[in-house]
């Protein structure tokens, strides 16, 4: 999905 | 996504659940820190800002989603709707020696010089200390109701579990956050003494009562 900061975690 | 962190997940959302079943069971807020709640909401509010900007996946969105109202909904509950059951006056420990020092260390220490950064890792560093006036609170009052040790426990245990996660990602997917790690190490680590107290007597089937 669109995630720039890549940041995936909650 | 990986077993450590799909279970510490799913810690954090019982921990938040077993929160609202308390408040919602006993219509009484007692023994529990409104202050660690809306630290708990800023956390939220400073980390999910991303939520319509950044698409991870249906998982992510709904979780974040979750997080935000139901933290958002238990200060709600502890302040307004059960507000005559809150025990302000144990419940004394003072916010700004939590958010100004996490302000100011994610000024200077942060991946990015960037809004969105810097408050992500306010969030990071608030996080950690976040459950400190609960904790606080207990000491003062010298125990806390089972129900509300079982909520300090799932809480603990998700940023442990989460802990086990950053090593998997290190070792399998080369990823590795230090500043989430380092202040998920600390956040676990303020748990310790009642991950004792709660294993040695509230799985003893005894009241936690902390030794006078």
């Amino acid at each position: 999905g669109f995630n720039p900061s890549g940041k995936d975690e909650l | 996504m990986n077993a450590f962190r799909l279970v510490g997940d799913l810690c954090h959302l019982a921990a938040i659940v077993l929160l609202l079943l308390k408040i919602w069971k006993s219509r009484s807020v007692a023994g529990l820190s409104g202050k660690s709640q809306i630290l708990f909401g800023l956390v939220f509010v400073t980390r999910y800002l991303d939520l319509v900007t950044n698409f991870v996946s249906p998982y992510n969105t709904i979780m974040k989603v979750f997080f935000l109202s139901s933290s958002i909904a238990t200060v709600y509950l502890i302040y307004t709707k059960f507000k005559a059951t809150y025990d302000g006056n144990h419940d004394t420990f003072r916010m700004e020696f939590l958010l100004i020092p996490c302000a100011l260390l994610a000024i200077v220490v942060n991946h990015e010089f960037s809004p969105m950064e810097i408050l992500w890792t306010f969030s990071i560093y608030l996080e950690a200390v976040a459950i400190l006036p609960q904790l606080f609170m207990i000491s003062k009052t010298g125990e806390a109701e089972t129900i509300t040790s079982h909520y300090l426990f799932a809480l603990g245990s998700y940023r442990g579990l989460y802990i086990m996660n950053w090593l998997y990602r290190y070792y399998y997917e080369n990823n590795f956050d230090v500043i989430a790690v380092v202040a998920g190490i600390v956040q676990t680590v303020l748990y310790c003494d009642f991950f004792y107290l709660y294993i040695t007597k509230v799985l003893q089937g005894k009241k936690l009562q902390l030794p006078a």
